[in-house]
């Protein structure tokens, strides 16, 4: 007979953790970095405070040349945490303060709790997290409960704060291989300091050596701001969780206060196409007409579309003072496409192409992703830039001689939800709109260059006659 | 203040459903029906019963052109569950028989629960389970509380058995598109015929279409047997809880009976190496005395490698005997490696190669991939396979002509954890040692290939004069 057994979702994920990014010790190192920082970089610009991130590796043990147990603290100037959250935010899987319509980073809830769980199962040393909102300074020492997926709390403290300091402070073990993780984790700070120039970023590596990514600014982004559901967003579950939860005793205001961007006319013309009285309870709607109204939802073409203030572009400015500022290149050009969505979802695609200058030459074209402002730096063949980049632009077309040509494509992706195909965010699916937008920025952004590429060789024949 | 929320798995699974496959509706019916087909080969091998799996689709609701409500029914002649386990098997996320070291299928605890959760959110009706492992038949109605990842049991009957029937009928409806997703549902089976072919496969379309695959034997493969963990496998984590968990009094006994193929004699080397007294009593092992074991564990080379008996690989003949009659090629080759192993977990390649014949022409060679038995139809790309055959293997080398000559390669993988990079199941990592054991197993077929294609063309020059 079968036996069955039901597992927690931490259980799942330490089980499964190569689909999180915490394959083997150097690709766990990276991944533990890029989370914290991640969270850390969220943290600051949710608050509105130019970000202020140190993080520092050490060896605890064993050598510089295999996997061996490092100490990764990191610190930031960010929001802080309040107390009773600190424990389940880096302690249990899901647990966070991302699952919001609105442009953030994290988005899963389980990233940094992966980074500390990976710590615990190779080295089985608690994690300590210190944090203030500007109140007093907490300090917890856990670890988690991996079997339950709940934090255990080994300790606890509170201080009073003097200056008023306000950030999170983590520090824990794992087992990493630093030599092999550190140049993903250099050109993962570099990329993240020419899409948050605001940013200053402090990295000490094992070795005591010192890297530091100035800030160019301190004007920061817009913040995202957080949106309602969009109708074509929407499902039965979405729907139905809403009308169990609403306080409204009309289908009218359900409709103009649950959904994003639907004003009483928007309402009244979807009712009627819908079939539905404004006036009705919707606590009376059947199961029947609930899966009715959900697919009345997807096929009304009234709704206006979903409005970008929920997103935080890097705008061209930003984007060509990142590119140039990293690759001094002989040519730029950026696009900023305008906002779309799919499925209820809005995003932006912004492109950029470079030219010349210290771009790599690497025998093809050099590609670089970003989403929510995280470089994405793994899998890059599978992603949905690359597909368009190496399989659907016909470069010839646009002057460039691949192999000969140093070209660098720069695409950065914002939405409230980036398309991942995995739970390790490092590559997106080929969703026909997101594809649709990157296609034709990188056309446009190319057509830009090849104007630059042939005024470039009649210049080069005049010299050589 | 940011608001902190937790999360259900199936919550999170919900929201980020497309990450277990199911992202629209061509996708989720693909993935549904062969999360379920899964499902039932799983249970007709376990139970050592050659499979009868009827399937059919039927279109409830809306046109056959457009998205539109289908009902799946998927009958099989499986083990059946236990009545107290049917509920939380298709409605709960994260609960299962499969989590075990033995080469099955289903790995996940989520993929029929996926299935049944994207019908209720797309369609808000109720899923119908009927099951017997030979004593009544138990029969249920469910819905998933995905907020509380519990199941709700809407109805619950016992009917007597009389004639003993034994296995599973599972009846749900959801959003669907077949006619986008026929051809890879039928794919799907085609290719499934090939690597069970002990199995009767019938499909019944929404126009009323019967595909059917007829057994081509009834002998069934060695079902895999269950293995303990194998050292190489552990981690401080894993090790812990064999510790808290065992009833050996001491480090001998803990090491021989919780561990894969260690013996007295290898367990007492090993405690010497690592420093333990076998007299030692587990439960008094200090936390560092476990992650240094840990360690040890890991390092110490004399450990045995991880027995096959918990694989269940194709063998030669059959792998031969599915690609002559899927592909009635001019020549074919194969090649099963032997048992390799990574991370502890035991793995076999088994790889064909087929030209002509109706090897489908496509300009480039053909890639099957298979895992554990199951066909691999999206993200090909992505896939260690692929990497080896498009980006590892040097063709003209072996006399290939790409474009020119019609080639397949065949790569199956089965082990007690495929690699896969996502819960979709549908792209394999380039783990070193899986690539290792593809890169030679696909040279050595074609390596058999050139010599076939020299000796061919020799001949066609002599036909020429
Ligand atoms: N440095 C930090 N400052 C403030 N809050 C933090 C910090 N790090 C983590 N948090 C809080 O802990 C929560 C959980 O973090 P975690 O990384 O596990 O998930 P997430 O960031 O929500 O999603 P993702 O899995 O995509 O990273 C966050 O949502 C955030 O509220
Ligand atoms: N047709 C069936 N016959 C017998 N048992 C079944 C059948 N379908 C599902 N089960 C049981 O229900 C459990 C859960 O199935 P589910 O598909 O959700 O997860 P899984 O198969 O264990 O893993 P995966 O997510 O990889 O598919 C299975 O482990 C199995 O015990
Ligand atoms: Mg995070
Ligand atoms: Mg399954």
């Amino acid at each position: 007979a079968e036996e069955f057994l039901e597992i927690s979702v931490a259980d799942f994920f330490y089980r499964n953790r190569e689909i999180a990014g915490f394959s083997n010790p150097t690709r766990a190192m990276y991944s533990a970095i890029r989370e914290l920082v991640e969270n850390s970089l969220d943290a600051c610009e949710l608050y509105g405070a130019p970000p202020d991130i140190y993080t520092r590796v050490t060896l605890v043990e064993g050598a510089l040349d295999t996997p061996s147990i490092y100490e990764i603290k990191i610190a930031d100037n960010g929001s802080g945490m309040p107390p009773q959250h600190i424990p389940y935010a880096l302690g249990q899987v899901l647990y966070g303060s991302k699952y919001k319509l609105r442009q953030t980073r994290g988005t899963f809830g389980l990233g940094g709790t992966m980074a500390i769980l990976y710590g615990q199962i190779t080295t089985n040393r608690p994690v300590r997290i210190l944090s203030s909102t500007g109140d007093d300074i907490w300090e917890y020492e856990l670890m988690i409960d991996i079997q339950r997926n709940k934090p255990i709390v080994l300790d606890e403290r509170v201080r009073k704060n003097g200056d008023g300091w306000r950030g999170t402070v983590i520090e824990f073990t794992l087992e990493g291989d630093y030599p092999r993780a550190m140049p993903k984790v250099l050109e993962y700070f570099r990329q993240t300091a020419i899409v948050a120039p605001y940013a200053n970023i402090t990295f000490v590596d094992p070795r005591g050596r010192l890297f530091r990514f100035e800030r160019a600014t301190t004007a920061m982004p817009q913040p995202a701001r957080e949106i309602l559901p969009h109708p074509y967003g929407v499902d039965v579950e979405t729907l139905r969780r809403i009308i169990s939860a609403t306080k409204c005793r009309d289908m009218l205001s359900l409709m103009t206060t649950h959904f994003h961007r639907v004003g009483e006319k928007t309402a009244r013309k979807f009712l009627e196409y819908a079939g539905i009285s404004p006036d009705r309870d919707p606590k009376t709607l059947s199961q029947d007409e609930i899966v009715a109204l959900t697919s009345s939802m997807k096929s009304f073409e009234v709704f206006l579309p979903p409005d970008p203030s929920c997103l935080s572009p890097l705008g061209e400015e930003l984007l060509r003072a990142g590119i140039e500022k990293e690759l001094s290149p002989e040519f730029v050009a950026v696009k900023a496409r305008r906002p779309s969505s799919y499925s209820g979802h809005p995003f932006i695609v912004e492109v950029g192409i470079a030219y010349g200058g210290s771009v790599p030459k690497t025998g093809s074209i050099v590609l670089y992703r970003f989403a929510n402002r995280i470089p994405l730096l793994y899998d890059e063949t599978s992603d949905v830039s690359w597909k368009v980049v190496y399989n659907m632009i016909n470069w010839r077309h646009y002057k460039v001689r691949i192999g000969e040509d140093p070209v660098a494509v720069i695409v950065h992706i914002c939405s409230t939800k980036i398309p991942y195909k995995t739970v390790g965010k490092e590559f997106i699916a080929d969703i026909p709109e997101v594809e649709h937008e990157i296609l034709n920025g990188v056309r446009e952004v190319a057509r830009k260059l090849s104007m630059f590429l042939s005024r470039k060789r009649v210049i080069e024949r005049e010299q050589r006659r």
